[in-house]
C-alpha cells in the first residue's frame, strides 16, 4: 500500500536504529512499504528482535516522550472496556474500531482572559501531530477529551459553550495561521463525578484528516457556566473549572492485514482451509426449513 | 464368526502389536501446547502497557501417517507423506503447524509519546493441524 502522497516523516518507527542505507538488507522492516512501516507499534520491535538475533539486544528503547498520566489512565480504562485480562478483544458488536490513538497537544499557548459578563472563557491554541496515523487507518470518530478538575464541588449540571476553529498556515512563510473553518456548539455536561468529557469533533476534523494533514492546529474556546439552560436557571455563577488542555482521540479502522477485522468473517473462513467442507447432501435443518426448501426445489425443477 | 476364527491363522502377539502399531497415533502426537510470556521478560513493558501477560501457544508433535479428518488436513498431506516414505525421503514429512488463531488487543506507547490501542489478528494459536 502506498501512502497516497502522504506528507510525513519517512522515518520508520522509532524502534529502528539502523540507517536505511547501511543495514537495509539486514533490516526486514525496511522491506515493508513506507505506508505500513510507521505506526505498527508491534511490528518494528518484533522484527528488530528477530533481525538482532546475534546480540540478543531485546531491550528496546523506551519511548522518547513519556505520555501524559491522565491520558494513560484514560487509555487503560478504554483497554479494560475493550479487551479481557488476557488481551482478547471483547466481542462487542458496537465498536467497529480496531485502533484508538490518543494524542496530547504538542504545543499550546493558553490565553486566559476573563470577561465577567460572559463567564470564564478558557481558550487554548492546540497543535496535534498525527504522524503516527498510517495510510491504512481510516477515521471513524474523533473526540476532544477534556479531563475536568473542578476546584469547587459542583452540585448541579454545568453548561459549556465550546467554539472550535481550525487554523492553517497557508504557506510556510506565514507567521500566524489564519482560520480556515470554525464550529461553535454548546454541550451540557453533568460534571459532578465525571473525570472526562468527550466532545465529538468528527465532522469538524473530517476535512482536515481526509486531506492527510499531518499537523492539526486548532483554537478551542470553552465557556462553562453553572446551571441548566433547559431549566432556564440563570446562568450567572461561574465555575472555576481548571480545564487541562484536551487530548485528541481518534477511533480508526485499520484496514491492513495485521489488524483484527471482527466483522470480516469471510477473511476468517479463507484462513481456515482445514474447516470441513459443506457436505453435498443438505443436512436436515432442525427448524425444518431444509425440507421446505427441497420440496420447493422439486416443484421448481418440475415446472422447468 | 467361529469359522472365521478357525480360518484366520493365530498370529503371535508381537506381530499383532506390530500390525496395529502402524495405526496407533504417535505418542507425542501433534497438538497445541501452552506458553505464557510477560512483556517484562522481553523488557518491552516500558512501551507495552497492556496486556501484562500474553499466551501465544504453539503446535508441537508428530503427524500420524494416516491424517484423515482428525486435523482437517487436505489430501495433499497424505500424498506428501507417501512421497516421503516411498519416493524421496528428502521431501519433508508433514509438519505440525497452527491452523487457527485468535486476535490480541495491545496498548502501547509510541515513540512520540502518543498512546495507541490496537487489535492485531492472528496473535494466539488456538488449533493445530498437519500440513
Amino acid at each position: 500500500p502506498h501512502s497516497r502522497g502522504r506528507v510525513g516523516s519517512d522515518q520508520t518507527s522509532g524502534f529502528l536504529v539502523a540507517p536505511e542505507d547501511a543495514a537495509s538488507e539486514l533490516n526486514p522492516l525496511l522491506w515493508l512499504p513506507k505506508g505500513v512501516r510507521r505506526g505498527y507499534a508491534l511490528l518494528p520491535p518484533l522484527l528488530k528482535v528477530l533481525s538482532d538475533r546475534g546480540h540478543q539486544s531485546w531491550e528496546s528503547e523506551a519511548p522518547r516522550l513519556q505520555p501524559d498520566s491522565r491520558a494513560l489512565r484514560y487509555m487503560k480504562r478504554l483497554y479494560k472496556m475493550s479487551a479481557t485480562k488476557e488481551g482478547i478483544p471483547k466481542a462487542n458488536k458496537s465498536h467497529l474500531y480496531n485502533t484508538v490513538r490518543l494524542f496530547t497537544p504538542c504545543s499550546e499557548c493558553k490565553h486566559r482572559h476573563r470577561d465577567l459578563m460572559k463567564g470564564d472563557v478558557h481558550s487554548v491554541d492546540l497543535l496535534f501531530n498525527l504522524d503516527r496515523v498510517t495510510a491504512l487507518e481510516h477515521l471513524l470518530k474523533s473526540v476532544l477529551l477534556y479531563s475536568f478538575d473542578t476546584s469547587v464541588p459542583v452540585s448541579s449540571p454545568v453548561t459549556c459553550v465550546c467554539r472550535l476553529s481550525a487554523k492553517e498556515h497557508n504557506f510556510s512563510g506565514q507567521v500566524c495561521p489564519s482560520i480556515s473553518h470554525s464550529l461553535a456548539f454548546s454541550l451540557h455536561v453533568e460534571v459532578r463525578n465525571r473525570k472526562w468529557v468527550e466532545i465529538d469533533v468528527t465532522s469538524f476534523l473530517q476535512p482536515l484528516i481526509a486531506t492527510n494533514r499531518r499537523n492539526i492546529h486548532m483554537a478551542v474556546n470553552f465557556t462553562c457556566l453553572l446551571g441548566d439552560p433547559q431549566q432556564n436557571t440563570k446562568l450567572e455563577t461561574l465555575i472555576n473549572v481548571a480545564l487541562v488542555p484536551p487530548s485528541l482521540l481518534l477511533y480508526l479502522n485499520d484496514t491492513s492485514e495485521q489488524a483484527y477485522h471482527r466483522w470480516n468473517s469471510l477473511r476468517h473462513r479463507r484462513n481456515n482451509p482445514g474447516r470441513p467442507r459443506q457436505r453435498n447432501s443438505p443436512r436436515v435443518d432442525p427448524t425444518g426449513d431444509q425440507e421446505k426448501e427441497n420440496s420447493q426445489g422439486k416443484r421448481a425443477s418440475r415446472r422447468r | 464368526r467361529d469359522e472365521n476364527l478357525k480360518e484366520a491363522p493365530a498370529t503371535p502377539p508381537h506381530n499383532l502389536s506390530e500390525y496395529f502399531k502402524q495405526f496407533l497415533l504417535p505418542q507425542n502426537e501433534c497438538e497445541l501446547h501452552n506458553f505464557r510470556l510477560s512483556f517484562s521478560q522481553l523488557k518491552w513493558d516500558k512501551w507495552i502497557i497492556a496486556p501484562h501477560r500474553y499466551s501465544p501457544q504453539y503446535c508441537k508433535g508428530d503427524c500420524p501417517r494416516v491424517m484423515g479428518h482428525r486435523y482437517g488436513s487436505p489430501v495433499h498431506t497424505m500424498v506428501q507423506n507417501i512421497i516421503y516414505e516411498k519416493l524421496d525421503s528428502s521431501v519433508p514429512k508433514p509438519s505440525c503447524v497452527p491452523a487457527e488463531y485468535s486476535p490480541l488487543s495491545v496498548l502501547t506507547i509510541e515513540p512520540d509519546g502518543s498512546i495507541v490501542y490496537k487489535e492485531y489478528e492472528d496473535m494466539i494459536a488456538t488449533k493445530c493441524t498437519c500440513r
